[in-house]
């Protein structure tokens, strides 16, 4: 990934599966 | 009593799975999308994508060991978001930004569309 612009993205980044349907 | 935290675990295990996943080891599933063939492991693609969640939770689908997926999805938009579930990288090629909008909407990945769509606010000149 060198030379290329990398943002940084802090937030959640997938769905949360839930503990039990 | 302590407790020791690793805090590069999550990505090494990521890296390992992907690593799993380059030399085709545990894959269980191989994903059409339209001729191009994408082997993965049904739980990484079931925990960054709602659709595969839905897919694989279901009693008669989670057996599947091959999915064909919409004609309509662009198969570089969907190896750039399997690259992504595997590295926590999304590569956003101009060209490619909309098929991998399109891509995630159809994948049920919510937080990826909406990153993509303020990164293209903040790239309209």
């Amino acid at each position: 990934y060198e030379g290329v612009n990398t943002i940084k993205e802090m937030g959640r980044s997938i769905h949360e599966i839930p503990r039990q349907e | 009593d302590s407790c020791i935290q690793f805090t590069r675990h999550a990505s090494d295990v990521l890296l390992n799975l992907n690593r799993l996943r380059s030399r085709d080891i545990l894959t269980d599933v191989t994903i059409l999308v339209n001729r191009q063939q994408f082997r993965a492991h049904k739980t990484v693609l079931m925990a960054c994508s709602g659709l595969f969640y839905t897919i694989f939770t279901d009693s008669l689908k989670c057996n599947l060991n091959a999915i064909s997926l919409d004609p309509k999805v662009d198969p570089e938009g969907f190896a750039i978001l399997l690259e992504f579930m595997y590295t926590s990288r999304l590569t956003l090629k101009e060209s490619l930004i909309m098929a991998i909008m399109n891509t995630a909407i159809y994948l049920q990945m919510d937080h990826v569309v909406d990153t993509c769509h303020r990164f293209i606010k903040s790239s309209d000149p």
